[in-house]
């Protein structure tokens, strides 16, 4: 299976050709999407690989086929549904975002512990009681949950969806939530990216 | 200096360490924690060495010592001034976020080409129309800013806040910015992390 790092750089291959795409290019080369990048051709060539697509020789790749062949090998060329706890300033701003539309990720319904948010929408989405939670993911038939509760909540309410039949947790707390082995945790921690940013503006003043 | 990985590692220690202080521990081994994050010993005594500190044989580390040492290798003993440019969802879930007063970040002020917010506060933060950017920053001596524009305003922001003296941004649009050498960009992408958690929901449903 493709390693971490090239994985990761997958969605901003997509970038880059969805911006040379509004430019009005058709076809482009290892190189081209090398520059922008910092990267070298044969990185990229190597990464691509990894998603069934090869470049022609002095052709390079149909930026159309190329962009089909990364968002159906990441899983983004389908509809992928998932619910939302902890509806609060940063499960708001994740529910209005766009940018998971474009990348099939729908935040179909909400779940809150705060009664004054249950029976409202927020940017389209509903809002329920936890009590809810299983029948919805049941009824849905949905596999994905976005957790955005304060650390203390974080574990049980993992509990309750893990019980429910969630088989992925994206989980934007700070916590170390702990699943059984056949659910995948992905974790977003800002201040991982805020403490590479400290130090790297320290190594810059000092070199 | 440190690698990358290593020093993405030391905001979790952090976390990790914390909560053994609400639990009124002490000490603590490299064991302890690295039972926490399925990491071996020998691991988390090389990571915790890059900061300056060596636990003592048999009894470990002194927990609020670590906490000193970690901390202050980062940069979060002493408060660092930031401004925020694109106060719409994503910027306000962040001027709101709690987290990044705890790690010595405080968000001074914000701007917006969006005449509706000027000589407002969000969450205690006012917000400036973005011919006062220079001003404010010279005046409060910032050197790091955080972007939470559209993607066809982050080269034209960029380019502004490079003018005006900041040294390091945090970038949470998708847009690949260019910057002088001197300046430091660190990009928050959801997408990689969405991508991941994709890929690894595929590969478990097919094991
Ligand atoms: N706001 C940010 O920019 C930001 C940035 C990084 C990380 N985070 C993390 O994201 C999480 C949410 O942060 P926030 O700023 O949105 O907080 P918030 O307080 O605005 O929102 C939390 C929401 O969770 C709900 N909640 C609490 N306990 C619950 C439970 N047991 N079950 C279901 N819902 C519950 C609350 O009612 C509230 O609506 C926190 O863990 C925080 O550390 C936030
Ligand atoms: N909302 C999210 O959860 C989320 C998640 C990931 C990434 N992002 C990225 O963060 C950025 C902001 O997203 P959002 O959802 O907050 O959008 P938003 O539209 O709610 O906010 C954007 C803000 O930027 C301001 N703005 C626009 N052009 C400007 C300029 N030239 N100078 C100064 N201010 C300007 C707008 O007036 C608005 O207040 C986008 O690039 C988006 O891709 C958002």
């Amino acid at each position: 299976s493709i390693p971490l790092p090239s994985l990761r750089r997958l969605p901003r291959y997509l970038n880059i050709l969805e911006s040379f795409q509004i430019k009005g290019k058709h076809t482009v080369s290892a190189t081209d999407i090398a520059e922008e990048l910092d990267l070298k051709p044969i990185q990229i060539r190597k990464d691509m690989a990894f998603t069934g697509i090869v470049g022609k020789p002095k052709v390079g790749y149909d930026i159309n086929e190329l962009i089909k062949s990364i968002r159906s090998f990441i899983g983004w060329h389908e509809n992928t549904s998932a619910i939302l706890v902890g509806a609060g300033s940063l499960g708001t701003a994740l529910m209005g975002y766009e940018g998971f539309l474009t990348r099939g990720l729908r935040i179909e319904a909400a779940f809150d512990t705060d009664t004054s948010k249950h029976g409202t929408l927020i940017y389209d989405t509903p809002v329920y009681p936890m009590r809810e939670l299983s029948k919805v993911v049941q009824r849905k038939n949905v596999h994905l949950a976005v957790i955005t509760v304060p650390v203390s909540a974080a574990q049980s309410v993992t509990d309750t969806l893990v019980e429910s039949g969630i088989k992925g947790i994206w989980n934007f707390s700070p916590a170390e939530i702990q699943v059984p082995e056949q659910v995948v945790v992905k974790r977003e921690d800002l201040s991982e990216g805020l403490a590479v940013l400290f130090v790297q503006m320290q190594e810059m003043k000092h070199s």
